[in-house]
């Protein structure tokens, strides 16, 4: 554990904080796409699959939190809070980024297992799992300050995993190239987000 | 050695 590992984890759950805090404040999830908090949840259950096999109390704990909140979203948002959810803003095909990820997955892997396919998978997914968010901002052009945030929180959380990575690299000869690539473009995803925001 | 370290990242 690094300090940007860290950092950027803390950022990834502040996010998730962020979010909770912006349903349960305003009692509405209008601006944010149910379907990127349903591709995040995907994510994190196809990718925690792993969840028995012990690596430390901290990934435990974080992987128990991702998938746990994950799912608290998506209930909130088709049940606690449905009335403020608006489908018809909501328009992105997740099911293309579904297929397409999933064709990746079965090609471009580490070994052709159920988990092993199922993680990469989630690696290829969670890139492009913004997407509906983006496509959400773009269409009703406004978004409210605390969305802003999320996406500020999740921009930089996946920037410092791009110096881990590098940090990494030179400590520790540590290398993934499927979790690089991905990563890159992820990152990629974002900073078009953050060069629109900081033009309006 | 199955699953290397890898997936040590969340």
């Amino acid at each position: 554990m690094n300090f940007f590992r860290l950092t950027a984890d803390l950022m990834h759950l502040m996010s998730i904080f962020v979010l909770l805090l912006k349903i349960q404040k305003t009692r509405s999830c209008s601006g944010i796409s149910f379907k990127t908090q349903l591709l995040y949840a995907v994510v994190f259950v196809t990718r925690y699959l792993d969840l028995p096999k012990w690596i430390s109390l901290y990934n435990t704990l974080m992987k128990i939190f991702f998938i746990a909140t994950s799912i608290y979203i998506l209930y909130l948002m088709k049940v606690k809070f449905r009335a403020t959810y608006d489908p018809s803003q909501d328009t992105f095909r997740i099911e293309f980024l579904l297929g397409a990820c999933l064709l990746l997955a079965l090609v471009f892997n580490y070994s052709f297992s159920f988990i092993e396919v199922l993680w990469t998978f989630s690696i290829y997914l969670e890139a492009v799992a913004i997407l509906p968010q983006l496509f959400m901002l773009s269409r009703t052009g406004e978004a409210e300050t605390i969305t802003t945030h999320y996406l500020f929180a999740l921009g930089a959380y996946r920037g410092l995993y791009l110096l881990n990575w590098i940090w990494r690299f030179y400590t520790e000869n540590y290398a993934d190239l499927i979790v690089w690539i991905a990563g890159a473009i992820q990152t990629a995803l974002y900073s078009d987000f953050f060069y629109i925001y900081y033009k309006k | 050695e199955e699953t290397p370290a890898k997936h040590d990242e969340l």
